[in-house]
């Protein structure tokens, strides 16, 4: 489904130059779940983002279902991060003039269908309920507490019926119970014919997934027995 | 050192009210090293601020070495905050257009010696060093990692040289080895007399502590024989 042959990705900040990925070699297969994980830093942002198609490597190669990336023009890529692509972000990135309800809709505007909130109101509401927010729905942003906001953010990434969704550390701000709910929540999804990709600080977490990707120093590594980094 | 007495918290949102904290006691002795736990929602970052005197609440009394908070007037509790106390936030709010280093620095420039970030150079840089930022010290926030910048709220609160730390979930972002890091950093500090209230959502880390302090619904409780929350 996406592969990654030698992939670079190069910050540059006057005279120095930050290495955040050094040559990635990574095949994901449709309807696999990964968890990628690695010390602060390692760059598992940084993969995740490219992997979603919301920046574009420095070097190296990308293709999604046989097709490269790189040679597709700016708008086939939105049109495949619109109606493919679910994306948690790991400082959640939730619009703060708008409520909870109206956070989680925002992707609709897209949808393949076109419907808007309304005709979706039921499965918003759905959603809402399996992250635990049925409480919070008209709330702002800046009225969650953080792992509210975390949870905002997770059924965002949700509610277009993505084919892949790409997690960044989605359980960071939870306690256990709520950790538990929003990772099978994830699985129930990944039953259903999603493919899931997670970064995560969770060890127990990222031990249920069906692969680990270790990442240290912007390279893949493979864990030493017994431990996974 | 801090004494509450039945304190509430409520946001009022319209018509609607939100019970953030219903009725806290809570003693903490100074020298003390206390987690405070609880399910997302459960007014801990509420609680932290009250403590921190980052807000006031909205009934009960709040004492401090004797003397009762709400009586103070607001410059006395800016000379507080600045003087005496250090603050991780869960949303780390780091300065975007400032360094590494000169976030990390800002409180020096309410400190009690009246030296700035110049007299103060090695003591910044030895902080930086402790977390290991010590090749981003001149990178901007949007230009670091999630821990990253987690790490960076974690040094700023300890500039300061405070009588106690106020922690909301300082290890939220990091991985387990730098999570370790910056728990032994926050014990060594506390072997050297500071009070430490860390909220935290990691199990192992809260058992640490001196002391578990419990939240639920806005409630302190009592955890069940054996499980933290
Ligand atoms: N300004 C506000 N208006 C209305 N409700 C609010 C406001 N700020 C916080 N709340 C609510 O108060 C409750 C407690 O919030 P708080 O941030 O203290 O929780 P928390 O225990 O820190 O949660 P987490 O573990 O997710 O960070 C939450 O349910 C939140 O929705
Ligand atoms: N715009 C930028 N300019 C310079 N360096 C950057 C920039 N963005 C990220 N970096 C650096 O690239 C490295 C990888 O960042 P990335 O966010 O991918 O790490 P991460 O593995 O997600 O870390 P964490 O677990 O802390 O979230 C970091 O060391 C960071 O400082
Ligand atoms: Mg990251
Ligand atoms: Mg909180």
């Amino acid at each position: 489904m996406i592969q990654l042959k030698n992939i670079t990705k190069d910050y540059t900040r006057g005279a120095e130059k930050v290495h955040a990925l050094g040559g990635v070699d990574l095949s994901i297969d449709r309807g696999e779940f990964i968890s990628i994980v690695g010390p602060s830093g390692s760059g598992k942002t940084t993969l995740l983002h490219i992997l979603g198609c919301l920046d574009r490597p420095t070097g190296g190669t990308m293709t999604i279902d046989g097709q490269t990336v790189g040679d597709l023009p700016e708008s086939a890529l939105v049109r495949l991060r619109r109606k493919k692509i679910g994306f948690v972000f790991q400082q959640f990135h939730l619009i703060p003039g708008l409520s909870v309800f109206d956070n989680i809709s925002l992707p609709l505007l897209f949808s393949r269908n076109g419907n808007g909130k309304g005709e979706n109101r039921d499965r918003i509401m759905s959603l809402i309920g399996m992250v635990g927010l049925e409480r919070r729905a008209r709330h702002h942003p800046n009225q969650l507490s953080g792992g509210e906001m975390q949870r905002v953010a997770v059924a965002r990434a949700m509610v277009n019926d993505p084919e892949i969704i790409f997690a960044d550390e989605p359980t960071g701000n939870l306690d256990t119970a709520n950790s538990e709910k929003i990772f099978r929540l994830l699985e129930s999804l990944h039953t259903k014919g999603l493919s899931i990709v997670m970064v995560t600080h969770n060890p127990d977490l990222a031990g249920r997934a069906g692969r680990i990707v270790t990442l240290r120093d912007g390279r893949i590594v493979s864990p030493p027995a017994g431990r996974q980094y």
